[in-house]
């Protein structure tokens, strides 16, 4: 599954 | 990543790294607020449950043990060690920060990505996020004597908040051109609440004074 929005944030 | 993030991540570790560095060095955590440090730790410990189910890069899952790790840290000296708890600011430091608990929450129950357990706490520790300054910041307006490393500790906080807002805008062109509402929205308010701070902290750097924000 794709990355939810923003979380490959810190 | 881009340039801004990493300038943000790694403003935001050198602000950890200032803080603990005046705790270390002069054994005094005054002026620095246990209750917005305490709120750090709810908010790392809530949006970094992923580490054990979401895999992004070596450099994410150790950026978040860090964050995780120093924040703990931080609470551990100033409730616990012998020394340093006994320099806490705590007849200044008065801010009721349990009371922004539950409206964070709700709200993150009301408006998150997806109706899961981890997604509601991410939220929630987004909406945390954005507020768990504000005990630092009243603190700082009843310190009459705030020192420099605790005035850069602030400024470095505030400075990877508005880097992020960087980081955004250039995401947003380059990359998706996704609005996403729930980041952007509390990254705004937080920055926003720095803008007093940044007023003074850069009127007393070009005039050479010592740092004081007015009551």
């Amino acid at each position: 599954r794709e990355l939810m929005e923003g979380h490959d944030e810190l | 990543m881009n340039i801004f993030r990493l300038a943000g991540d790694m403003t935001h570790l050198l602000s950890i790294v200032v803080l603990l560095l005046k705790i270390r060095t002069t054994k005094s955590c005054a002026g620095i607020s246990l209750k917005t440090q305490e709120l750090y730790v709810i908010v790392f410990i809530t949006r970094y449950l992923d580490l054990f189910t979401r895999y992004v890069s070596f450099y994410n899952t150790a950026m978040k043990l860090v964050f995780i790790g120093t924040s703990v840290a931080i609470v551990w000296y100033m409730r616990l060690h012998k020394v340093v708890k006994q320099t806490y600011s705590r007849d200044e430091d008065t801010f009721k920060h349990y009371l922004l608990i539950p409206p964070c929450f709700i709200l993150a129950l009301l408006i998150p990505l997806e109706f899961t357990v981890t997604e509601i706490l991410w939220s929630f520790s987004i909406y945390l996020e954005a507020v768990a300054i504000l005990p630092q910041l009243l603190l700082l307006q009843r310190s009459s004597n705030i020192d420099n490393l605790t005035g850069s500790y602030v400024f470095l906080l505030g400075a990877y908040r508005a880097l992020y807002i960087v980081n955004w805008v250039y995401r947003f062109f380059t990359e998706t051109h996704k609005i996403r509402w729930i980041p952007w929205i509390s990254g705004l308010v937080q920055t926003a609440l720095y803008a007093d701070f940044f007023y003074y902290y850069i009127k007393s750097w070009k005039n050479h004074e010592k740092l004081r924000l007015p009551a």
